[in-house]
């Protein structure tokens, strides 16, 4: 299993 | 004033094809060179990036930037009227509350005109810097989207490997395992077939398959995707048009 990383570390999301 | 036509009403609704299913709500923004648009899926993993060149459309015309504000599920209901030949014109005034979809069989002189309510969507709009990529390869899109589909059937990840010479893609799932291994290749017939790798430095990612499968639909569009990878990136899955790009960002998962 491994976690899922979002965009946000690399783009500005809200 | 917009006035926009496509040659070929199936031109428009392959690249609607290509990434409604991931994305719902997205403004396309309007402008004297074309049309742009943006999204972020709900989960924030994946970043839908389009442009769609004014050279894409048989004839072009935007006076004043405009937004359409679009949901893309009402969007396809009205695209699935036209005949994939019919020209498409999408018309929309400068302050629009709708925009109009015009179908035209120009041998039969037969006209469909649909108008789609427009929706105010409050959404960012990213500006996407160029990043940096660790590799970057180019393959023919069909046997791209032939391996994601045949190994997320093994697992819900799927890693990506790239060393200098090789590419491999592999799903370690509870029923079993599979890889498939690539290498350069050129074909001098039919360039499109060619596999071009460029490896800066290897890389070893792991994306989640279920965002893989939404990307490969938009192998419609393009014959070859682009696939840029770093460790440091969300990496990048482009499919290029006459004139523009349906571009994907996918965050990795992290590698344990």
């Amino acid at each position: 299993y491994c976690e899922q990383k979002t965009l946000c570390p690399y783009f500005i999301v809200r | 004033m917009l006035e926009a036509k496509f040659e070929e009403a199936s031109f428009f609704k392959r690249i609607i094809d290509g990434f409604k299913d991931c994305v719902q709500l997205v403004n396309f923004q309007c402008k004297d060179d074309g049309i742009i648009a943006q999204a972020v899926d709900d989960s924030r993993v994946l970043l839908v990036s389009l442009e769609i060149g004014s050279e894409s459309f048989q004839t072009y015309r935007c006076d004043h930037p405009i937004t359409l504000g679009i949901d893309l599920n009402s969007l396809s209901k009205i695209l699935r009227c036209g005949n994939n030949t019919d020209t498409l014109t999408l018309i929309a005034d400068d302050t629009p509350d709708s925009v109009l979809l015009l179908f035209e069989d120009t041998k039969r002189e037969r006209i469909a005109e649909y108008s789609l309510k427009l929706m105010d969507i409050d959404a960012d709009f990213l500006k996407i810097e160029e990043l940096a990529y660790e590799s970057t390869l180019m393959m023919p899109s069909a046997e791209f989207a032939k391996n994601v589909r045949d190994l997320s059937q093994l697992s819900d990840s799927l890693t990506f490997t790239i060393t200098k010479e090789t590419i491999k893609f592999q799903a370690d799932g509870d029923i079993g395992s599979g890889s498939v291994i690539l290498k350069p290749y050129v074909n001098m017939d039919d360039p499109d077939q060619s596999i071009k790798l460029e490896m800066e430095q290897p890389v070893d990612l792991t994306f989640g398959s279920k965002y893989l499968l939404d990307i490969v639909k938009g192998s419609a569009l393009s014959n070859k995707v682009g696939i840029r990878l770093s460790s440091e990136a969300p990496a990048l899955f482009q499919f290029d048009l006459s004139s523009g790009f349906l571009q994907f960002f996918l965050a990795p998962k992290f590698n344990d």
